[in-house]
């Protein structure tokens, strides 16, 4: 059972949907996938058709122990792909969490009863380093950094794997940093391919050989309420994403 | 005096690039500039070109109150434009605020003894609604939205104003919404036409005639260490943010 914090707490670099699509790949490929949105503005939730107003319970009802997982727990429209939601609620369960005993744990407790069920769990995470990514770290063995290919990727890295190693120090001893992904890469653009060439100079270890390109059908897919491999199989999105899920399966960093 | 909050809790969608290039089109006309990095990730501390190590203090020390903004306050590379530099210590401050009396009014209050030396204050904020934001709404008339272009532009939009709507009957009766900024506009791409009707459709009367198109000039100008009207004066993203800039000067509401 592989598990996989989707990390970074620059905004738009592409989180959500490398959670969803990879997600999405692996389960048409036959894994079975767990989705944990623990972004209070649940874009990961709405990408996987889950209606808000529906939801008997969603993760908030997880960070603040009053349902588990099992009574959480809702298939996505993908095949294989099973989620917990989140809520608009999360931010408030989030500060509240802040004042528990263990609080970082909460997460890892709450996850432990269904976990084994699956071969991949994906925990996508909000754009800063506060509580519910501190509980991601603490829940998961591997760390994954989508990193936009622009100026200010770099900026905020150091601090992020700082974060990774404290809390591997005094949390969780098996965390590590597994893969930075490129994301929004575009040949023709000189600092695209300059920014992804100081990614490689300094994270050359965890960088896959897929690079995630720019493809206007990843910002489509979610308005039409599909994975992109299912909607459009011939995009240059779609192409990525599942050669990226066949490195993912394989995936070992160089000690 | 004009001062204005540049909000949006979903990431990566131009907040600082806004705050960043507007700031230094009017500094450009002859306005004096105040720019108020509130976001731990420094973001426009950085495109400011202000050294972290070279600070004596930062926002954390107004947020923190153990220095004044004139003991804060310091140039940038633009003309008529200072700064409120941020700091990688923002967060620890901000985790210290959430337990202050009247923490709400911390920056408005901080603020007071140098915002009348100015035309314009923007305030860029981080992308989560915390006590960071809340604290922004507090200090400020107006608020602009910079919404992608793309499908989850909508999504958090009612949150936000609900927000809005929240800190202006409790803690600031002055505060109004005043723009939705259109930004990554691409007339190639229908969903990026449609997004911009849906947010004409909802609030029409806060959009301006000026949308911001996406240009690679735009995400290329902070590794070049310039605001882009000075280092590409007449790529799309200069023309946008001048033209957006003379809006904002004669900029009214309708009620
Ligand atoms: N490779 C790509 N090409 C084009 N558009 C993309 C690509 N990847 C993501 N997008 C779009 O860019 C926007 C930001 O992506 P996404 O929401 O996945 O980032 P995020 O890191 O999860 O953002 P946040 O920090 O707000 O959670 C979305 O509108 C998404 O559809
Ligand atoms: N109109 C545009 N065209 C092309 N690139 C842009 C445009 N506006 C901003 N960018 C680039 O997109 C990225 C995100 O923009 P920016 O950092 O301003 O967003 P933000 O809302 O402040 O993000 P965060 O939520 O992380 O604070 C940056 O790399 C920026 O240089
Ligand atoms: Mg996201
Ligand atoms: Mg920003």
């Amino acid at each position: 059972m592989r598990s996989i914090a989707v990390v970074n707490q620059k905004g738009g670099v592409g989180k959500t949907t490398t959670a969803f699509n990879l997600g999405a790949c692996l389960g048409k490929m036959g894994y079975r996938v767990l989705l944990v949105d623990l972004d209070p503005q649940a874009n990961l939730s709405v990408y996987s058709g889950i209606s808000m107003g529906e939801l008997k319970f969603s993760v908030c009802e997880l960070i603040s122990e009053s349902a588990t997982a099992d009574e959480i727990v809702v298939p996505t429209r993908l095949e294989n792909v099973d989620i917990l939601p989140s809520h608009l609620n999360l931010s408030a369960a989030e500060f509240e969490l802040n004042y528990k005993v263990g609080r970082e744990r909460v997460l890892a407790d709450g996850l432990k009863s269904i976990i084994g069920k699956y071969d991949f769990v994906f925990i996508d995470c909000p754009p800063y380093l506060g509580m519910l990514t501190i509980n991601a770290l603490t829940a998961v063995k591997e760390v994954f950094i989508p990193a936009q290919a622009e100026f200010f990727a770099l900026v905020g890295m150091e601090k992020l794997i700082d974060t990774i190693e404290i809390v591997r120090k005094r949390l969780n001893k098996k965390l590590s940093l597994s893969m930075v992904i490129p994301t929004f890469y575009d040949k023709r653009v000189r600092l695209s391919e300059e920014t992804v060439m100081l990614l490689k100079g300094r994270y050359g270890k965890y960088i896959p050989k897929t690079v995630i390109r720019r493809d206007i059908r990843l910002a489509e897919s979610p308005a039409m309420g599909q994975a992109i491999v299912n909607w459009k199989p011939s995009s240059r999105g779609s192409e990525d994403y599942m050669d990226l899920a066949k490195e993912v399966i394989d995936w070992k960093v160089e000690p």
